[in-house]
């Protein structure tokens, strides 16, 4: 199984 | 008042159909700098940042910065409309709520204008920092799109791994497995037929194969893909367009739990 990581994980917001 | 005057028209029809299934709705932001785009999907697992730089345009002028919220759909229904040859111009008013799209055929023929309504979008802008990859491939686009398709026919995810032998690709499902492996390949006739791989240190990350299939309906923006891997980040699948500028997808990837 494997899990799907966010985009928000990696880059903050400006 | 905004009016930008791209000759190359398809550029803009093609950038709008290699975005339009994966977001319903963007901003378009327009300055000095050029007209861009940043915006996530539904899911917020892959996240699209478009530049068009606006010395690339024929005419470019933006009295004042401009954030314009489009539903891409509509506005890929309105590129359509265009030709292949067509000069396209787009337009808005400071304050206004809709956006005009004009076509003008190559012998100024005929010329068309399409008015699309605007709608207020509340997206997050994200900061993108500058990145170190622990490995970048460049390979032909049509090249990466044939492997994404076939992967996508066998597994659901995609594994990518760069070492010195070369960037592999593999897929595993209920009927078997693939894996296909690209080496690097520099000695072609043609600059846009060459493999380039840049290793820093091996890098090996997993992926959804319906972004990947997604990000390249861009193929034909480009002869040639770059895809920048790093543990640590998501990965960037970049297409160039034409001299000016990007399209560039971001996806995060699946890990082990």
């Amino acid at each position: 199984p494997c899990l799907q990581k966010k985009i928000l994980g990696y880059f903050n917001e400006d | 008042m905004l009016e930008l005057r791209l000759v190359q028209g398809s550029l803009l029809k093609k950038v709008l159909e290699s975005v339009k299934d994966l977001v319903n709705d963007a901003n378009f932001d327009c300055s000095a700098t050029g007209f861009s785009l940043q915006a996530m999907d539904s899911s917020h697992v892959a996240l699209v940042a478009l530049l068009l730089r606006s010395e690339g345009f024929e005419h470019y002028r933006c009295d004042r910065n401009l954030s314009m919220g489009m539903n891409l759909n509509n506005m890929a229904k309105m590129l359509k409309c265009a030709g292949n040859d067509d000069i396209v111009t787009i337009k808005a008013d400071d304050g206004g709520d809709t956006v005009t799209f004009m076509f003008e055929s190559p012998t100024q023929d005929k010329i068309a204008d399409f008015e699309m309504k605007l709608m207020d979008i509340d997206s997050e802008h994200l900061g993108i920092p500058e990145a170190e990859f622990q490995a970048i491939v460049r390979m032909p686009s049509a090249e990466f799109a044939r492997i994404c398709k076939d992967l996508s026919s066998i597994g659901d995810t995609v594994v990518i791994s760069v070492t010195k032998e070369g960037v592999k690709f593999s897929t595993r499902g209920d009927i078997g497995t693939a894996n296909i492996v690209c080496r690097q390949n520099t000695t072609v006739d043609k600059p846009e037929d060459a493999t380039v791989i840049e290793m820093q240190e091996p890098v090996s990350l997993t992926f959804a194969l319906r972004y990947m299939n997604s990000f390249t309906k861009a193929t034909p923006l480009s002869n040639q893909v770059t895809i920048s891997l790093s543990s640590e980040l998501p990965v960037v699948v970049e297409y160039k367009v034409a001299e000016m500028g990007y399209i560039r997808f971001y996806l995060a990837p699946k890990l082990e739990e």
